[in-house]
């Protein structure tokens, strides 16, 4: 059976987000085109990748989600990333944005990544394809 | 007097997460 998320802290941590995923933030692309965060498409990011001489985009998708036993602010995400399916896990904040192709960014707790980074955003769910990198040459 | 600050902008690379597996073989 699905878990409930553990109720939340009374206190409520700053953001220790990076400043790129805060609504309006100014994000160039790899032809040099500028674009708000919150405006930018799954091809704004192909495009780039395709332009990108040392980056490639990989689609990871969203095997599992589970509370961090470390912190009830953090959230595990297990990946299946790229045509080999590896196994990547990693530990985010709850609101720490992920970029689902065709969808726009989700996060494990929209609610929050909303409330601050102004970003809109849409629940992170187990089969969500996500855009992720890799290098184009790993040899 | 206030100057006029430049907006910082970030590359398009920053924003999506670099996940590499780890290398078992």
């Amino acid at each position: 059976a699905p878990s409930a998320p553990p109720s939340l802290s009374s206190t409520v941590a700053p953001p220790s987000l990076p400043p790129y995923f805060i609504k309006g933030s100014i994000i160039q692309l790899a032809d040099g085109e500028l674009k708000r965060v919150e405006d930018l498409k799954t091809e704004d990011f192909i495009q780039s990748a395709e332009i990108s001489t040392e980056l490639k985009i990989d689609s990871s998708t969203v095997e599992r989600i589970e509370g961090s036993h470390t912190s009830p602010n953090f959230a595990v995400v297990q990946f299946s990333v790229g045509e080999h399916r590896a196994q990547v896990s990693v530990e985010v904040l709850v609101e720490y944005p992920f970029f689902v192709f065709g969808q726009g960014w989700s996060s494990c707790c929209p609610d929050r990544t909303t409330q601050l980074l102004e970003l809109p955003c849409t629940k992170l769910s187990v089969g969500d394809v996500c855009i992720s990198l890799t290098l184009k040459n790993l040899r | 007097n206030v100057e006029p600050r430049s907006v910082p902008v970030f590359p398009w690379h920053s924003l999506v997460p670099f996940l590499e597996p780890s290398q078992s073989g």
